[in-house]
């Protein structure tokens, strides 16, 4: 009966954490700098008593009392007819899911994380295209790029995270569950660049399939349990 | 595991009780990353005229002590928390995401009548 009892709490407790069972991880994934920084930022805060609005990032600097990090859940595209240029094609999918409805997104970041940033292996310079996919389609062969590339980035490669703000697509993808068909991206070499080797395309991509990491990070506002403004509590 | 308070003297009286709940006995260690547990502790204790008196507590506490001491059907003052703090948690869920969430007025920092 006790343990019965105490069963019953723990479900209790985990409704209350707004969970609805315990989690049961296969592999824990890598906690990002900036979580664990204002996690500590928390804690020290709370340890001092100092008071705090539990509201806002400040770190972020937006309102927002839970935050989320997604996973990519996509794949890579290969095919043999990749345009000359094209490194790797990449179909990118974060499941929205776990946020409730009643809760306001405030933040949704794509993270890029090519690769350690270091200046002794430089690699080509790249080129990102990365475009909304509006429609379903069957993922067999590579494609040109399906819509209209709404973020076009240049950078020398290794470069480390590139960050881009996909709050307006985020929030559409919340409002419209059927309309989140994930994100193609792809990442072409500009070989106009000679240093001096002769690098090699196929094993330069290889390594950076190897090495990209995608992740939306997702802060939202629970109103709830957050006043609607910066409102203090008396 | 229960922390023993400081002084058994005012064992009786009302005071902070601290408790703190490891998340490996739950299990929990499993899937939350920080922090280690949380501090469930709780208010408990008499509010004898005496103690009203002192900071901790308020003129309500101390009108309705003085009250019970003239006609005890009227109850004694109760021991309340006074100051709270939040507490941020780092897990991850089902679905692999890393998720920091924020509790407000969760852990008891100090009682009060």
């Amino acid at each position: 009966a006790l343990g019965q009892t105490f069963q019953f709490q723990e479900n209790v407790f985990l409704q209350f954490l707004g969970l609805d069972k315990v989690p049961s991880p296969q592999k824990f994934q890598p906690v990002p700098y900036i979580l664990k920084k204002i996690f500590q930022d928390r804690e020290a805060a709370a340890t001092t008593g100092g008071s705090q609005d539990l509201c806002s990032i400040k770190n972020l600097g937006v309102r927002g009392n839970v935050l989320r990090l997604l996973p990519d859940q996509g794949f890579y595209l290969y095919s043999k007819d990749l345009p000359q240029a094209s490194c790797l094609q990449k179909l990118l999918y974060f499941n929205l899911a776990a946020i409730r409805d009643k809760e306001q997104l405030t933040m949704a970041q794509l993270g890029l994380d090519l690769g350690s940033n270091t200046y002794y292996n430089l690699g080509p310079e790249l080129e990102l295209a990365l475009s909304l996919v509006q429609e379903p389609r069957v993922w067999g062969q590579s494609i040109s790029t399906p819509g209209k590339p709404f973020a076009l980035q240049s950078v020398p490669w290794p470069q480390g995270v590139l960050r881009f703000n996909l709050l307006d697509v985020a929030k559409d993808w919340n409002n419209n569950p059927q309309k989140n068909l994930g994100l193609f991206l792809e990442i072409l070499v500009k070989g106009d660049r000679d240093f001096g080797v002769n690098f090699q395309l196929e094993d330069t991509c290889a390594r950076l399939r190897h090495s990209l990491h995608a992740s939306l990070l997702v802060v939202t506002l629970n109103p709830e349990q957050c006043h609607p403004s910066s409102r203090k509590r008396r | 595991s229960a922390i023993p308070a400081p002084n058994a003297s005012c064992k009786n009286l009302c005071h902070r009780h601290q408790l703190f709940i490891n998340f490996r006995d739950l299990g929990w260690h499993k899937w939350i990353i920080a922090p280690k547990g949380f501090m469930a502790n709780y208010c408990h204790g008499d509010c004898p005229f005496s103690l009203t008196t002192s900071l901790n507590s308020s003129n309500y506490a101390f009108m309705q002590a003085l009250m019970h001491a003239v006609d005890p059907q009227i109850p004694q003052a109760v021991c309340i928390p006074t100051k709270l703090s939040p507490i941020s948690m780092l897990y991850q869920d089902n679905d692999d995401n890393v998720i920091l969430r924020h509790y407000e007025d969760m852990v008891v920092d100090e009682c009060g009548c």
